[in-house]
Formats: C-alpha cells, sequence, structure tokens
C-alpha cells in the first residue's frame, strides 16, 4: 500500500458517496446513468468473487463489500425511489430501443458486455471461470463510465455533484497509475500488463471530461461540453 | 505467491 493508492481508494469510496448523498438531497437521479451504475456493479460481483475463496487484507475485503453495497443501493434506488426522475432518454445508446425501456438494453449488452467478455476469453491469467470473470470485470471497469459521460454529452451540462462523482472516478483512476509506476519501480516482481492497459484506457476516456471540468473550475463557469 | 500478489488491488 502506497499514498497514491490509499488515496485512489479514498476518492473511489468518496465518489459512492457523493453519488449517494446527491441522490438523497436532492430526492432525484437525475443525470446519472443507470447504465453505468449496472455495469459497475456486474464488475464489482464479477471482481470481488475473491471474497468467498482469498484473503488479502481486512482494508481490502471491508472495500469490497462497501463497493458493492453502494453501488447495489445506488442502483435499486435508481429502479425504485428515485426511477420518476431517472432520464431514460438521454441514457440510450445507439443501437438500444429494441427492448424499449427493458433491461438489459441492447446497445449496452452489444456494444460493452460482449465485447468485454470475448477480450476476457482471448486475454486472461488463466483460463478458469474466476479469471476469466475476473479479466472481464477489469475490461468492463474501463469502458463502464461510457454511457454516463455519452449522458453528460448528450445534456452538455451536468449537475455539480454528478460532475464531482465523475471526477472522483476519474482521479481515482489516475492515482491508480501512479500507483502502478511506484510499484514497479519500488517492489520486485510487479506485473500486470493486462491491468495497465485497460486502466490506461480507462484514465483516458476521461480526459476530455477533465479538460472541461478544469476549464470550468477555473473559469469559475459552468460546465459546458462543446457543440 | 505471485499470482495472489497481482490481485491486491481493488
Amino acid at each position: 500500500m502506497n499514498i497514491f493508492r490509499l488515496s485512489g481508494d479514498m476518492l473511489h469510496l468518496i465518489s459512492f458517496l457523493v453519488l449517494m448523498y446527491r441522490m438523497r438531497g436532492q430526492r432525484s437521479c437525475r443525470g446519472v446513468s443507470l447504465k453505468s451504475q449496472i455495469l459497475f456493479l456486474i464488475v464489482f460481483c464479477c471482481r470481488y468473487l475473491d471474497l468467498f475463496f482469498s484473503f488479502v487484507s481486512l482494508y481490502n475485503t471491508m472495500m469490497k463489500i462497501f463497493f458493492i453495497s453502494a453501488t447495489a443501493t445506488i442502483v435499486y434506488w435508481m429502479l425504485t425511489k428515485y426511477r420518476s426522475s431517472y432520464d431514460m432518454d438521454n441514457d440510450k445508446l445507439h443501437g438500444d430501443g429494441s427492448f424499449m425501456g427493458h433491461l438489459p438494453p441492447h446497445g449496452v449488452l452489444g456494444y460493452i458486455i460482449v465485447p468485454c467478455f470475448l477480450l476476457a476469453l482471448i486475454w486472461n491469467e488463466g483460463f478458469e471461470a474466476f479469471e476469466i470473470l475476473w479479466a472481464f470485470s477489469i475490461y468492463l471497469e474501463a469502458v463502464a463510465i461510457l454511457p454516463q459521460l455519452f449522458m453528460l454529452q448528450k445534456t452538455k451540462e451536468g449537475e455539480a455533484f454528478t460532475l464531482l462523482y465523475i471526477f472522483c472516478v476519474g482521479a481515482y483512476r489516475g492515482l491508480y497509475i501512479i500507483n502502478w509506476i511506484y510499484r514497479y519501480f519500488t517492489e520486485k516482481h510487479y506485473w500486470q500488463p493486462l491491468v495497465w492497459v485497460s486502466g490506461v484506457v480507462q484514465t483516458l476516456l476521461y480526459a476530455d471530461f477533465f479538460y472541461y471540468y478544469w476549464i470550468a473550475l477555473r473559469d469559475g463557469a459552468k460546465f459546458q461540453l462543446p457543440g | 505467491d505471485e499470482d495472489d500478489k497481482a490481485k491486491d488491488e481493488l
């Protein structure tokens, strides 16, 4: 554990709290992508299957349980008490529509879930169920934020807490990269290219967002995506 | 072992 990894984890943890605080405070989930949240739930459920058979530290175990339960709570809220404020029209991917309003969304399944699973079958750290699901979760996490970013792209501007949420998740990924560089130079056998490549791709997806978020903060202006 | 070590992150 180093300061970069710890800060990254804390930002990740804060991101859930920001989102939940916002939804409860405004009694609304407007601007939040249900698709991204469901994808994150799948990510955590697949990756943390090892809760049942491997123990790293109490810290890791507690965080894993928190990530799964917080995301499950967010998804549950979006499907129940805040359902009426869910902005389904802006949470559509190209290719959705065949299953109008029903889950799982056609576009997400075809463009995101299936490709990630196929990639996991090809590039993994062992051809066994857990390893394939683990690799799948790594790839899926890399692109899980896409529906949320698309939603932001469609609405052009986001509500402050939603932006803060995206910022926290993006910053957490950025800090993980610094953590990997640090580990690479300080640990003897630290080598995980699959995670590094996916992590870098994932972080790059936030680059655009970060740029406009920073501009808005710097100028004290409203966050607005171009054209 | 090393495999476990690779999965010590979240």
